[in-house]
C-alpha cells in the first residue's frame, strides 16, 4: 500500500510544469524516506532530479517500494482537474499494480474526486551522480535568474557564465552583437530571498546552451531562490528548494570549445 | 565554436 497526502496540491501542479519542456515520461520511485524522480531529456544533455521526503507530505505510507512509470503528459491532464486550493492524495495498491489513483478533495469536504491512471512499463536508466565540492555555489532569487536566461536568449543560444568572487557575469553572442549581464554580490539585504551570495573556491567560467536553463526556469514558482553549482568541465547543477519537502535539480552537460 | 556535450560523458549509468 502506498499513500501519500499533500494538503498543498498546487505543489504537482509546479512540479510537472516544471518537468514538461524535458520529460514525457518517467518513473517516480516510492520508498519509506520519500518520492523521487531522476530522468534524462531524449537527448541525454540534462537530467532532472526530484526529491519529495515523506516527511514533507501531510500523511505518507509506503509498505514496500514502488516504482512507478508514469507518463507526465497523462498525468498533467489528471493533475489539471484539481483546483489550486485542493488536498491531493497519491495512492497505489499492491493489489492492483498497474494503476494509481489521484484524489482530490475541496477544502470543505464537499468535493471529492478520484482519478485511476494506467501505469506504464519504463526501461528508465539511472545515473550515479558523483558528490562533488563545487568550485563556485551561486545563490540568487530565482526570478532574477529567469530574466537573465530569458534576456540572454534574445542575443544567442548559448550563454558563457563567468564567476569570481565580484560576481557573475552572463555572456552571449548572436548575429545581432553581443550582451553581457554582470551581478554583484549583495552588500547587505533586509530579506534572504533577495540575496545574490557567492561561495567560491576558484574562478569557473563554463557555456551552456539556453534551450535548456530556459526549460529549468519552469521551476521557478517552486522557490524564491535557485542556486548554481558549477566546477570546470563538469555539469552545472540548478536547484530550486520544495520548503520543507525537498528539491527540483536540474543537471545541464556544458558546451566544450571545438 | 562549442560543442555539446552528454551527460554520459561525465555520468555513469548505474
Amino acid at each position: 500500500m502506498f499513500e501519500a497526502r499533500l494538503v498543498q496540491g498546487s505543489l504537482l501542479k509546479k512540479i510537472l510544469e516544471a518537468t514538461k519542456d524535458l520529460l514525457t515520461e518517467a518513473t517516480f520511485d516510492c520508498s519509506s524516506t520519500g518520492m523521487s524522480l531522476q530522468a534524462m531529456d531524449s537527448s541525454h544533455v540534462s537530467l532532472v532530479s526530484l526529491m519529495l521526503r515523506s516527511d514533507g507530505f501531510d500523511a505518507y505510507r509506503c509498505d514496500r517500494n514502488l516504482s512507478m512509470g508514469i507518463n507526465l503528459t497523462s498525468m498533467t491532464k489528471i493533475i489539471k482537474c484539481s483546483s489550486n486550493d485542493d488536498v491531493v492524495t497519491i495512492k497505489a495498491d499492491d493489489n492492483n499494480p498497474d494503476t494509481v489513483t489521484f484524489m482530490f478533495e475541496s477544502p470543505n469536504q464537499e468535493k471529492v474526486s478520484d482519478f485511476e491512471m494506467k501505469l506504464m512499463d519504463l526501461d528508465t536508466e539511472h545515473l550515479g551522480i558523483p558528490e562533488t565540492d563545487y568550485s563556485v555555489v551561486v545563490k540568487m532569487p530565482a526570478q532574477e535568474f529567469q530574466r537573465v536566461c530569458r534576456d540572454m536568449s534574445q542575443i544567442g543560444e548559448s550563454v558563457t557564465i563567468c564567476c569570481t568572487k565580484d560576481g557573475i557575469r552572463f555572456s552571449a553572442s548572436g548575429d545581432l552583437g553581443t550582451g553581457n549581464i554582470k551581478i554583484a554580490q549583495s552588500a547587505n539585504v533586509d530579506k534572504e530571498e533577495e540575496a545574490v551570495v557567492i561561495e567560491m573556491q576558484e574562478a569557473v567560467t563554463l557555456t551552456f546552451a539556453l534551450r535548456y536553463l530556459n526549460f529549468f526556469t519552469r521551476a521557478t514558482s517552486l522557490s524564491g531562490q535557485v542556486s548554481l553549482s558549477m566546477s570546470p568541465e563538469v555539469p552545472l547543477v540548478v536547484e530550486y528548494k520544495i520548503a520543507d519537502m525537498g528539491y527540483m535539480r536540474y543537471y545541464l552537460a556544458p558546451k566544450i570549445e571545438d | 565554436d562549442h560543442t555539446q556535450t552528454k551527460l554520459s560523458d561525465y555520468f555513469k549509468v548505474k
